[in-house]
């Protein structure tokens, strides 16, 4: 198996080969865990879900996808509309990361990329937002904010993101966390907390 | 106090306070 981060950087740069933001309708996502899905500010009736991964006994596949879920009223249940959304730039592959809206953007923050094998394992530090207006994603600055994890929590508090724990786990270094810090959607910039 | 270090806890927010309960650690 390759370098789990060469790895990364071959999936990143298929997504780079993209020219534009699309928006195709589809059928459910196939199963997943560990993405996230939250609800869209802008709509009473939309879930935007985001990344997660699969084990299908032998490999794992980690998840870039980005799906919105409209939701009607059906006859004798709720109805599903489902679209995939592609971009060319885009946050990697993540599953156990967190998301959050704010206003017109759902903010995303670290998780974990395993690779196929399972032997590898990649901890991001990035935080994205994408902005619900035009489904494009914008990579912000982690200046001043966590080291890479995953499991994290994560909820909004006033105009920021507030972040706490996590673990990194390398297979040889295993770190959990007790820090916090808040993200400030104005500013755009991170604060250590205590 | 501040609680010890962990992952995957729920986190919470109301009427400007955070809650935090339970999560794991290896």
């Amino acid at each position: 198996e390759e370098d789990i981060e060469v790895i990364l950087n071959n999936l990143a740069k298929l997504d780079r080969e993209r020219v534009a933001v699309t928006e195709t309708p589809c059928s459910r996502p196939s199963p997943r865990v560990h993405g996230s899905m939250t609800l869209n500010p802008l709509k009473d009736n939309e879930l935007i879900v985001f990344g997660g991964e699969y084990y299908n006994g032998e490999r794992v596949m980690v998840y870039n996808h980005l799906f919105r879920c409209k939701l009607g009223a059906g006859s004798d249940k709720l109805s599903t509309q489902w679209s995939q959304i592609t971009s060319p730039n885009t946050p990697k592959p993540r599953s156990s990361h967190q998301a959050v809206a704010s206003r017109s953007h759902i903010y995303i923050f670290g998780g974990e990329f395993t690779s196929p094998s399972q032997m590898q394992f990649y901890h991001h530090k990035d935080m994205w937002r994408l902005d619900l207006t035009t489904c494009s994603w914008e990579e912000l600055s982690t200046k001043g904010g966590p080291t890479p994890r995953s499991g994290h929590r994560a909820v909004v508090w006033r105009s920021k993101m507030f972040v706490f724990g996590g673990f990194y786990d390398t297979g040889h270094d295993v770190r959990y966390f007790n820090d916090a810090f808040l993200y400030d959607f104005a500013e755009l910039k991170w604060t250590k907390v205590g | 106090t501040w609680p010890s270090p962990r992952s995957a806890c729920g986190l919470a927010e109301f009427e400007d306070t955070v809650f935090l309960y339970g999560g794991y650690t290896k």
